[in-house]
């Protein structure tokens, strides 16, 4: 067994072969090995975990191929909310943060919870207003749109309309152009 | 969701994971990812990150139960995170998986979907990427 290194995810559901095309499985690979190659970097010079957790979630935050950051899915009311939470093994301190709207990195500010306050987990407007004291990288909502994302949207909603029970808001979503059944 | 896991040269284990949530959902709906012991956590001995549908993750907090597994029970990482998400998981109706590693750098890698994107990389610096049961 290794001494050390990194494990990733990007999310899990129906990934259908039939439709992911080459080209997006491409793309989706070629990000999971950038953000292995980040948390890899910070590891082999010595880094802690932590460090090498944050490097690799950053990178695929900043990817629009996945549920989290850039390419986060909308909310029934056509808004981006962002959660993330983070955990040291040593100390078993955590730090996490729910309904994020502008927040560019949310993993980056689970950090400053658990490192630069006495609390475990935020929420909201305070999680945000936490974020400008702290400093933390605030962006335009806009910044957090995709097509995709957004056609995914009005799929689900169109589907509602076609359904009376139970609610939408109590399944996961799926998403036919790319196959992929993605879960929170 | 994304997520990632990782053990450093100190031997340090950390948790991480962040996500969007699900497409359509109202009420300030939150799902595991940011509850600790859900979808995120980590002790001395593993570390877990955890995707899937975020209800039932909350309702067997399916993250610690893998690593109380291994504190408690002295069951191997891989088994441990099999049978929660094999076993218990699929019994509840609970779709999804994990990322662990444990202190001594062992990885598991489970889930009961169709796919999950995923990837590892040790010390030999050579990153794997897998989506299917492959």
């Amino acid at each position: 067994q290794p001494k050390w290194g990194l494990v990733i995810h990007g999310g899990a559901g129906v990934i259908s072969r039939e439709n992911l095309s080459a080209e997006r499985e491409g793309q989706v690979r070629a990000a999971l090995e950038q953000a292995l190659r980040a948390g890899h970097a910070v590891l082999a010079s010595g880094g802690p975990s932590l460090d090498a957790v944050t490097a690799a979630i950053r990178v695929l935050e900043d990817s629009p191929y996945f549920n989290a950051g850039k390419g986060a899915v909308f909310n029934h009311d056509g808004i981006n909310e962002l959660d993330a939470a983070i955990m040291d093994g040593s100390t078993r301190a955590a730090g996490a943060v729910a309904g994020l709207r502008h927040v560019k990195n949310p993993i980056e500010l689970a950090r400053r919870v658990m490192e630069k306050s006495p609390h475990v987990m935020m929420i909201g407007e305070g999680a945000e207003a936490f974020a400008r004291a702290q400093g933390v990288e605030l962006v335009d909502p806009k910044y957090f749109y995709t097509e995709e994302r957004w056609q995914g949207l009005q799929r689900a909603l169109e589907k509602e309309r076609e359904q009376t029970s139970p609610p939408s808001s109590l399944r996961p979503g799926h998403d036919p152009v790319t196959g992929d059944h993605k879960f929170g | 969701t994304v997520g990632a896991v990782a053990l450093d040269q100190a031997g340090n284990l950390a948790a991480g994971t962040s996500t969007g949530g699900m497409t359509n959902k109202r009420y300030g709906r939150v799902g595991d990812s940011p509850i600790i012991g859900a979808g995120t956590y980590a002790d001395p001995r593993c570390a877990v990150s955890a995707t899937g549908h975020g209800e039932y993750f909350i309702r067997y907090t399916v993250a610690r139960d893998i690593c109380a597994r291994v504190e408690y029970q002295g069951k191997s990482l891989t088994e441990a995170a099999d049978v929660v998400i094999h076993d218990v998981l699929v019994k509840a109706g609970g779709e999804g998986g994990v990322i662990a590693m444990d202190a001594d750098g062992h990885v598991a890698m489970p889930f009961n979907s169709t796919g999950m994107y995923r990837g590892y990389i040790g010390d030999d610096g050579a990153p794997r990427v897998a989506i299917f049961p492959e």
